[in-house]
């Protein structure tokens, strides 16, 4: 453990606690992408099946037990107790496009054929363009709330943490996973827009609107 | 393999 990969976990576990209490509080999921949110739970579901194989601390354990029941929960947020509130006409990204790519990449570009490894290869590619249903939304109407931008920030900014945990990890102890670093790099490219507009908008106190 | 690099990060 070093300081980027822990700063990059607890910037996970603030998007994620931002994003439950934005709607809890509200009472409401408008601007959140429900599609995303699928895309997450199929993502941590299939990286996390070595929670009943290998056990690595109970930070580990802890971390992976909330990114998984958290992801659960903003599902039945976003599908059953808020439902009326999800803005379903503007969240039209069709996830099959990306999942169906992300599977066939994962059979074709992984470390071994185990299922246990094609999955979670699986999972680092569909991680890496998850967050493609949410953005398409916020472009679609033009804005997002300036909590939502909250999240998308620090949601953003776990991969590009883990990014510079990769560097250390490869300098310190000559360790590297070429699959984990390219979709990291990925994912994070992904957001750069979204970080400029962050940067000069929303901590300016200005809403975060698309020039129309 | 590295699993255990594997089975560490979230």
């Amino acid at each position: 453990m070093n300081i980027f990969r822990l700063t990059g976990d607890l910037a996970h576990l603030l998007a994620i606690i931002i994003l439950l209490l934005k709607i809890w509080k509200t009472r409401s999921c408008a601007g959140i992408s429900g599609k995303s949110q699928i895309l997450f739970a199929i993502v941590y579901t299939t990286r996390y099946l070595d929670l009943v194989t290998t056990f690595v601390s109970a930070y580990n354990t802890l971390m992976k037990i909330f990114f998984l029941a958290s992801s659960y929960a903003t599902m039945y947020l976003i599908y059953i107790k808020f439902k009326a509130t999800y803005d379903h006409n503007h969240d039209t990204f069709r996830i099959e496009f990306l999942v169906a790519p992300a599977f066939v990449l994962a059979m074709l570009i992984t470390h071994a054929y185990t299922l246990l490894e094609v999955l979670w290869t699986f999972s680092i590619y569909l991680e890496s363009v998850a967050i493609l249903p949410q953005l398409f939304m916020v472009s679609k109407t033009g804005e997002a709330e300036s909590i939502t931008s909250h999240y998308l920030f620090a949601l953003g900014s776990y991969r590009a943490l883990y990014i510079l945990n990769w560097i250390y990890r490869y300098v310190m102890e000559n360790n590297y996973d070429l699959i984990a670093i390219v979709a990291g790099i990925v994912q994070t490219v992904l957001y750069c827009d979204f970080f400029y507009l962050y940067v000069t908008k929303v901590l300016k106190g200005k809403k975060l609107q698309l020039p129309a | 393999e590295d699993w255990g690099y594997k089975h560490d990060e979230l």
